[in-house]
C-alpha cells in the first residue's frame, strides 16, 4: 500500500495510562489519586 | 462511605461544563446509559435542584466520595479521562465508592509491597476502618473497577500491589465496565431492585423460559432443545459445555408443514421511554424461504387483548452459526415481543429456526456488527503492526467509515489489540460535508455474556473534530478521505479512499481479550456506531430563571447581565454582576453551609464561622459579667468592712 497523506493518531499516545498516571502527570496529588476532599474531611485527616 | 447524609437521590442532576471535549460528553452519556441499564441510577440536566454534579474538564480525572451537600459538586473529566470505564469509576465515588483496596478487610486478600511504593505517596494505600466505609457484605472484589492497578504508585518497576490469589494479578484494575460486585454494592447502597432501562434477558435455561408463552391461533409450536436435527448442535449461551444444561427455542420447519406458523411471545413488558433495543442470537437451519419475523402485540383500551404489529422480518440465508440481530422498536404502551417462524418452502429442510440469549432494554441498538472468526488464532497469529479492517458501514447521516484492527498490536505493543477508526469514501459521494463534523464513532468489543447487564464489554469512541489539522500539516485530519487518504481495494475488487485512522494502540491485552465471553465459539464481535454529537457543541441550557447557587466556572453559562456597566467590576469566588438601581453590583454564591460576601465577594463565611462567633461573643458577655460581678462583690465587701471599722468600739470594763 502507498504510505499514507497523514498519520494515524493515537488518542493515548501510545500509553496505556490509568486514572492515577494522569493525574500523577497532571501534578495533582490528590487522596488515593482521584479523590477530593472537602474541608470538613481534610481536618478530619 | 457510612452515612446517609453522602446518598443521592436516585435520579441526579448533573450539568455538563462548556469546557469539556465533545468526545467526553459523548461518552458521559454512554457511561450514563450503563447506569440506567445495570442500576436504579438515573441522571437528568440540573433544573434547579440545591445539589448537583458539575462535570467540567480539569486537569485529571478526579470526584469527591458521596453527595456533599455542597450545592455545586464538582467532577472533573479532563485529557486522556474520556473513556467510559473511567467516567463510571468516577461516578462510583460521587455516589459514596471508595476503592476496592482501601477497605477494611484488604490485606486478607492484597499484599502491599510498601517499599515498591513511590516517596511520598504511601498514604494512598491506607484503608478505612468499618466505622467510616462499608463493604455491604460483599466479597473483596479483585474484579471490581475501583480497584487500583497492580503498579499504582510505584517508584520503580514491580507491582506495588500483589494478590494472594496470584491468578488475579493482571485482574485487579480493569477499567472495562462494572463488574458484578460493583453492581451488587450499588444495588444495595441505594437499594435498587431492578435497571431502570432493563426490560428482560432470558437464555432458556430454566424450563419456564422466563414466562414466554405459546402464541394464539398458530398451526406449530417452538419447543425447548438442547439440540435440534439439522443443527444447532449445542445452545450459544454455555456452547454445550455443561452436561445437562444448555437450552435453546427451536422451530422445526423439518416436521412442520408448509404455511404452519409458531409464535413465541415474551412477557408482558411495560416500557417507559418508548423506544427499546431487542437483541438476540438466531440460528438459521431452515429452508430458504421459511422465514422468522419480528412483532409486537401491544396492549391499550381499544385492544385489551392486543394488537399485532409488525416490526421486521430477519434477513439471512441458511448459516451453520449462531447470529447476532437487534431490532429497534418503539413500544409506547404494555406490549410483547413475538417471534414469528413460518415454514413457507414446500421443501423438505431437516433443521428450523433457533433462538437464544434475547435481551430486551429500553437502549438504541447499535448499528453495525464486525464478527471477526477464529479470532483467538488471529490475535496469535498476525504479525504486530499488521492490520485488518472492518467492512465499511454507512452511518444515517451518510458517511462512511470502518474499523481498522491490529489483532496483535501496532510496531512495540505486542500483546495488545490496537483500534482506529477511519473515515471512507467512495469515488462519486456526493452529499456529506468535509471536514466530517462531530462524529462520535464507537468501538466495542462485545462481552458475550447472555445476560445483558453482566456484561462488561471493552470500548472506546473518537469524535470527528472538523477543526482539528493534522500533525505537521495544514490538512484537515478529517477531511474527505479522498483527500487526505490512501485509495485500497476491497476484497470484491471495488476500489474507495481510507482516511487516516485515530484510536489506541492499547484498545485492549491480549490477556483481558482472552477473558470473560469475548471470545465465543472462537468469534469476536465488534458493534460498531457511528452517532452524530452535534448537538453537545451546545452549552447545556440551565434551569429557566433560576439564578444558579453555584455558576458554572466557565464564563459561556454565566447568566451575566453583560450591560456596559459591569465590564469593569470583576466579582471574585463564581459571583455575578447584576445592575441594581442603575449601579453595577456583585452577586456573590452561596452554598448551604458557606458563603461569599464583600462588594466583590471576596470573603468567605462559613456556618462553622458562626458558631464560632456565635459562641466567642456569648463567652465574652460572660467574662465581662463575671469580672463586673467579681469587682461589685469586691467593692461591697470593702465598704462595708470600711465601715464596721469606723463604727467600731472598744468595750472596756464592761463587768466593772
Amino acid at each position: 500500500l502507498p504510505t499514507p497523506k497523514i498519520l494515524d493518531y493515537d488518542v493515548d499516545g501510545g500509553r496505556d495510562l490509568d486514572i492515577f498516571d494522569i493525574n500523577e502527570e497532571a501534578g495533582l496529588n490528590l487522596v488515593e489519586g482521584d479523590i477530593v476532599l472537602d474541608k470538613r474531611q481534610t481536618r478530619n485527616s | 462511605i457510612i452515612g446517609d447524609e453522602y446518598r443521592w437521590p436516585t435520579m441526579i442532576p448533573y450539568y455538563m461544563e462548556d469546557d469539556l471535549e465533545i468526545n467526553a460528553k459523548g461518552v458521559i452519556l454512554k457511561a450514563f446509559e450503563q447506569y440506567r441499564l445495570k442500576s436504579c441510577i438515573d441522571f437528568k440536566p440540573w433544573s434547579g435542584e440545591a445539589n448537583y454534579i458539575s462535570i467540567f474538564k480539569g486537569s485529571g480525572c478526579f470526584s469527591s466520595v458521596g453527595n456533599r451537600h455542597v450545592g455545586k459538586q464538582r467532577l472533573s473529566i479532563g485529557t486522556n479521562c474520556d473513556r467510559i470505564a473511567t467516567i463510571e469509576h468516577e461516578f462510583l465515588h460521587a455516589l459514596g465508592f471508595w476503592h476496592e483496596q482501601s477497605r477494611a478487610d484488604r490485606d486478607d486478600y492484597v499484599k502491599i509491597m510498601w517499599d515498591r511504593i513511590s516517596e511520598g505517596k504511601e498514604h494512598n494505600f491506607n484503608t478505612y476502618d468499618d466505622t467510616t466505609s462499608s463493604s455491604l457484605g460483599v466479597p473483596y472484589d479483585y474484579g471490581s473497577m475501583m480497584h487500583y492497578s497492580k503498579n499504582a504508585f510505584r517508584n520503580g518497576t514491580e507491582p506495588t500491589i500483589v494478590t494472594k490469589i496470584p491468578a488475579f494479578s493482571d485482574v485487579i484494575g480493569q477499567r472495562m465496565e462494572f463488574s458484578d460486585s460493583d453492581l451488587l454494592k450499588l444495588h444495595r447502597l441505594y437499594n435498587c431492585t431492578q435497571g431502570s432501562t432493563f426490560l428482560d434477558s432470558c437464555d432458556f435455561e430454566r424450563e419456564n423460559i422466563c414466562g414466554m408463552v405459546q402464541g394464539q391461533g398458530d398451526k406449530a409450536d417452538w419447543v425447548r432443545v438442547a439440540k435440534a436435527a439439522g443443527g444447532p448442535d449445542t445452545d450459544y449461551s454455555n456452547l454445550g459445555k455443561c452436561t445437562g444444561s444448555g437450552y435453546f427455542m427451536h422451530f422445526s420447519t423439518g416436521t412442520a408443514n408448509t404455511g404452519d406458523t409458531a409464535l413465541l411471545e415474551s412477557r408482558l413488558l411495560y416500557p417507559i421511554r418508548g423506544y427499546q433495543c431487542l437483541q438476540f442470537f438466531y440460528y438459521n437451519s431452515a429452508g430458504a424461504s421459511d422465514t422468522l419475523k419480528i412483532y409486537v402485540r401491544e396492549y391499550d383500551k381499544a385492544n385489551p387483548n392486543g394488537k399485532l404489529r409488525f416490526i421486521k422480518t430477519i434477513d439471512g440465508s441458511p448459516q451453520e452459526l449462531w447470529q447476532l440481530h437487534h431490532v429497534s422498536l418503539d413500544a409506547k404502551t404494555k406490549f410483547r415481543v413475538v417471534f414469528e417462524g413460518t415454514k413457507v418452502g414446500s421443501g423438505s429442510s431437516a433443521g428450523g429456526l433457533s433462538l437464544d440469549d434475547i435481551n430486551l432494554s429500553e437502549t438504541t441498538c447499535p448499528e453495525f456488527i464486525w464478527r471477526v472468526k477464529n479470532f483467538s488464532h488471529v490475535m496469535d497469529n498476525t504479525p504486530a503492526n499488521t492490520a485488518i479492517y472492518s467492512p465499511p458501514f454507512t452511518s444515517k447521516e451518510g458517511y462512511t467509515f470502518q474499523m481498522k484492527l491490529y489483532p496483535n498490536g501496532t510496531e512495540g505493543y505486542p500483546g495488545e489489540l490496537s483500534a482506529y477508526a477511519n473515515l471512507v469514501a467512495r469515488e462519486g459521494d456526493t452529499g456529506q460535508k468535509w471536514p466530517c463534523p462531530w462524529k462520535q464513532m464507537t468501538m466495542m468489543l462485545m462481552d458475550q455474556n447472555p445476560h445483558i447487564q453482566k456484561r462488561m464489554s471493552n470500548q472506546r469512541s473518537v469524535t470527528t473534530d472538523p477543526n482539528m489539522k493534522a500533525s505537521g500539516s495544514d490538512q484537515f485530519f478529517w477531511d474527505d478521505p479522498r483527500k487526505v487518504g490512501v485509495e485500497v481495494t476491497d476484497v470484491d475488487g471495488s476500489k474507495y479512499f481510507r482516511g487516516p485512522g485515530y484510536g489506541t494502540a492499547v484498545y485492549l491485552t491480549h490477556l483481558r481479550a482472552k477473558s470473560r465471553d469475548f471470545i465465543k465459539g472462537g468469534d469476536a464481535i465488534f458493534l460498531l456506531t457511528m452517532e452524530d454529537v452535534s448537538h453537545l457543541t451546545e452549552s447545556q441550557p440551565l434551569p429557566p430563571s433560576q439564578p444558579p447557587s453555584h455558576p458554572p466556572t466557565t464564563t459561556p453559562h454565566l447568566p451575566t447581565a453583560t450591560t456596559d456597566m459591569c465590564n469593569h467590576v470583576e466579582c471574585e469566588n463564581g459571583g455575578i454582576c447584576v445592575v441594581d438601581e442603575g449601579e453595577p453590583t456583585c452577586r456573590c454564591m452561596v452554598g448551604e453551609d458557606y458563603w461569599y460576601y464583600g462588594d466583590r465577594c471576596q470573603y468567605v463565611g462559613t456556618l462553622w464561622d458562626k458558631t464560632v462567633l456565635a459562641l466567642a461573643s456569648s463567652l465574652s458577655v460572660l467574662g465581662v459579667m463575671v469580672v463586673i460581678t467579681i469587682v461589685s462583690v469586691c467593692c461591697v465587701r470593702m465598704r462595708y468592712k470600711k465601715r464596721s471599722k469606723s463604727h467600731s468600739m472598744i468595750m472596756e470594763n464592761m463587768h466593772a
